[in-house]
């Protein structure tokens, strides 16, 4: 599992 | 982007113009919470600041200029153009008390996403329908989030812990709720009072 950041999400 | 993404701004969009819709309509901001108003005002500032710095989409941009403009949009009609009709007897929320857990928790950015007008019908024991309505679309967005989470965990292989964990105490937030909105506003008269 790798770690993401959902920087498109609102 | 999936389903559970779109419905879920596209519910968060609902929930605003509800709300603005409402105060504009009866020219009354009786029963909404100013200080959550402002608080989203804040979240969505602090938020979407990378508007400036990194461009994802024209979708996300203009989401986020349209969500930005109407939290103040909503403040100002609350707190300007309908102040007489601003219920700050009820809108007795201690922020601080908010921001103790936030400080304590602050790897949970979105803390403040928690809406007032929750702790209010507590306070007040009832909400006119048309509030809850807008509360419903709010939670239902964060709702939908979650399934955009699996669904991107699944399809994507990939998490963001932050995301989904601010994201989980907020929808808790909305349980309750969502109970009192099935069992009484869908199914009764419209208005919504606690027992």
């Amino acid at each position: 599992l790798q770690s993401a950041t959902y920087k498109d999400e609102l | 982007m999936n389903i559970f993404r779109l419905s879920g701004d596209l519910c968060h969009l609902v929930a605003i113009i509800i709300l603005f819709l409402k105060i504009w309509k009866s020219k009354s901001c009786a029963g909404i919470s100013g200080k959550s108003q402002v608080l989203f005002a804040v979240v969505f500032t602090t938020r979407y600041l990378d508007l400036f710095t990194s461009f994802i989409s024209i979708y996300n941009t203009v989401m986020k200029v349209v969500y930005l403009a109407s939290a103040y949009a909503t403040v100002s009609l609350i707190y300007l153009r309908f102040r007489s009709t601003f219920d700050s007897e009820s809108d007795s929320f201690r922020v601080e008390f908010l921001l103790v857990p936030v400080a304590g928790l602050s790897f949970l950015e979105n803390y403040a996403f928690t809406p007032l007008e929750l702790f209010m019908i507590t306070k007040t024991g009832e909400a006119a329908s048309i509030t809850t309505h807008y509360l419903f679309f709010l939670g239902l967005y964060r709702a939908l989030y979650l399934g955009n989470w699996l669904w991107r965990y699944h399809v994507e292989e990939f998490f963001d812990q932050i995301a989904v964990v601010s994201g989980v105490v907020q929808t808790i937030f909305y349980c309750d709720f969502f109970y009192l909105y099935f069992t009484r506003v869908i199914r009764g008269s419209g208005k919504m009072s606690l027992p």
